[in-house]
């Protein structure tokens, strides 16, 4: 589903966004 | 440089995940979840400016989302008067982080 | 929403900053300056990606740069093998963390 992170695996905090009222964010990897 | 490269290194690091923040003439707002697979709390962290006492720190937990068995668990972690708003001068905001932290790493047996 | 924003949150509440991230062929890096008035740490933390160990974090003190005064007072806060570079389980990674808070938030009298 695009939010866990290749190097982190799943980041539960990160689902809670909704608690807030918004979708949690996806891990991007800028081009570095 | 990827912002939520930056929160999944402080989740993972610290055990506290920004969702967002945001400013409005009040001041400045952080959405916050703090916890670990013991337990979370969701709450807003408020930065307000004033002259004469430097910057206030405003925690407001948000507690309306959690279903009624996770605030039974939280009830057996954290101290009430930390299911209130609170507000402290912003030197004491590591030891409130290292409050919540501790209280949310307690191992709750579940009673039923 | 602002990155420098987010990364003064998460030095004023967990003591940690983070100046800089990025990828190489190894995994991901953190350029990380942790601890407060007592004591601070400059050190990189690398996450690297193994499919059968999972993520290994790889910590990297940095202490070129520290002046001799500053090393003789880190020698008393933190233990010896925290000098040299260290690997360890993503899942250890909050313990580090905490370790590395307590050992940073000792007074330490300046012997001389």
């Amino acid at each position: 589903d695009g939010l866990s992170s290749p190097y982190f695996g799943d980041s539960p905090l990160k689902r809670r966004a909704p608690s807030f009222g918004y979708k949690p964010r996806e891990t991007v990897f800028s081009p570095t | 440089e990827s912002m939520e490269l930056v929160k999944d290194l402080f989740e993972h690091l610290c055990g506290v995940r920004v969702h967002k923040c945001y400013e409005d003439d009040a001041g400045l707002w952080f959405d916050t979840s703090q916890g670990s697979r013991n337990g979370i709390m969701d709450y807003k962290l408020g930065f307000v400016r004033s002259d004469e006492a430097g910057t206030e720190v405003v925690y407001i937990p948000l507690l309306k989302q959690r279903s009624s068995d996770e605030l039974k668990i939280l009830q057996q972690q954290i101290p009430s008067y930390m299911f209130d708003t609170l507000s402290f001068p912003l030197k004491s905001l590591p030891q409130f982080y290292s409050k919540m932290a501790r209280c949310l790493g307690k191992e709750v047996r579940d009673r039923d």
